[in-house]
C-alpha cells in the first residue's frame, strides 16, 4: 500500500448516532450469544475507532462499558425490558471489545470479547454497608441452598421433574442466617412425583427452561426454604451442534463470529413467559 | 503600533468525543 494510504482512521464522537446504532447491533450479538448468566445492558461507550476498509466499507472498533441485568440469558424477555442489576445488589459490570464491519449501512459483528467483573467489596460497602456480598457458586451454602430449593420446587411440581441446569449467582447473610441463590432449571422426560434416581432423567427434546430465586434461612432446629421459579415457554427442536468440541456445559464468554457456535439448542428464542409456577 | 494577544473570552464547554455519556451508573 502507498505511505499513508487508508491507515488514518475516522474519529467518532462516542455518542454519535451511528456509533450508538455500531453499540447496539454489537450488544445485541453478545445477548444472543450469551450461554450463561445474565443479560447485559449497555452502559458507556468507551472508545470508537472507525477505519476504512478495502474494496469497500467501515471496520468499527468498539470498546463498551456494560451491567449485568436481572434477566437471565434463557429469560426470553427482551433485553430493553430487563431492570439493571443495582449496586446494593452487588452489580456486574461487562468490559467489551468489539469489531464490526459495515457495508452498505449495515453492521456486522466480526469479534467480540467481553470479560465480566463484580463490583468491588468496598463500593458495595459504600452504598450499603449491610448488604450481603456475591458468594462463590461452589460455596457448601450455596450448593446446599439449591439442591434444597429445587426439591422444594419438583415437591410441589405435578409435572416434569426439573434439573439444575446453572447456580446463576448466591449471596450469603449473616442475620438471620440465610443464603439467597438463583439457578436454572431445565424440565426432563421424568414426573416430578415418581422419580427415583434423578441420575437418569433426560432433557426434553423441546426444551423448557426455568429460573428460579430461592433463601433457605437456617433456625434453631432446621431450616426454611421459600423458591419461586418462573418457567418459560419451551424452546423449539434444532439441530444438535457439530462435533467440534466446542460443546462444553460451561460456554467461554468470548465470542468469535468465525467459530462454529455452540448449541443453538440452549438458546432463548420465545417471547413468552408462563409462571411463576411455586 | 501595539502588538499582543487578543483578549480571549471565557472558553466554551469541552466536547470530549470519548468516552461517551454513562446510561446508568459507573461502577
Amino acid at each position: 500500500a502507498p505511505p499513508g494510504l487508508g491507515l488514518v482512521y475516522r474519529e467518532l464522537n462516542c455518542d454519535d448516532p451511528e456509533t450508538e446504532e455500531a453499540a447496539q447491533v454489537a450488544m445485541d450479538y453478545v445477548n444472543a450469544h450469551l450461554l450463561q448468566g445474565y443479560k447485559h445492558i449497555l452502559n458507556q461507550i468507551d472508545k470508537v475507532k472507525v477505519w476504512p476498509r478495502r474494496p469497500t466499507g467501515e471496520l468499527f472498533e468498539l470498546e463498551l462499558d456494560t451491567l449485568e441485568t436481572i434477566c437471565h440469558v434463557l429469560d426470553p424477555t427482551p433485553v430493553a425490558n430487563c431492570t439493571v442489576r443495582q449496586l446494593t445488589e452487588h452489580a456486574v459490570e461487562g468490559d467489551c471489545d468489539f469489531r464490526l464491519l459495515k457495508l452498505d449501512g449495515q453492521f456486522a459483528v466480526l469479534f467480540a470479547n467481553c470479560d465480566s467483573s463484580p463490583d468491588s467489596a468496598e463500593d458495595v460497602r459504600k452504598v450499603c454497608p449491610d448488604c450481603p456480598l456475591l458468594a462463590p457458586l461452589n460455596d457448601t451454602r450455596v450448593v446446599h441452598a439449591v439442591e434444597a430449593a429445587l426439591a422444594a420446587f419438583n415437591a410441589q411440581s405435578n409435572g416434569s421433574y426439573y434439573q439444575i441446569v446453572e447456580v446463576s449467582r448466591a449471596q450469603l447473610a449473616p442475620l438471620p442466617p440465610s443464603t439467597y441463590v438463583e439457578f436454572a432449571v431445565a424440565a426432563t422426560d421424568c414426573v416430578a412425583k415418581e422419580v427415583t434416581d434423578p441420575a437418569k432423567c433426560n432433557l426434553l427434546a423441546e426444551k423448557q427452561y426455568g429460573f428460579c430465586k430461592a433463601t433457605l434461612t437456617e433456625k434453631f432446629g432446621g431450616e426454611d426454604v421459600a423458591v419461586t421459579c418462573t418457567v418459560f415457554q419451551t424452546q423449539p427442536v434444532v439441530p444438535q451442534p457439530q462435533p467440534d468440541g466446542n460443546n462444553v456445559a460451561v460456554p467461554p464468554l468470548a465470542v468469535d463470529p468465525a467459530a462454529p457456535q455452540p448449541a443453538p439448542a440452549n438458546l432463548p428464542a420465545a417471547v413468552r413467559v408462563v409462571g411463576p409456577l411455586v | 503600533v501595539v502588538v499582543g494577544l487578543a483578549p480571549t473570552g471565557p472558553a466554551g464547554p469541552v466536547v470530549r468525543p470519548c468516552p461517551g455519556r454513562i446510561r446508568h451508573f459507573k461502577i
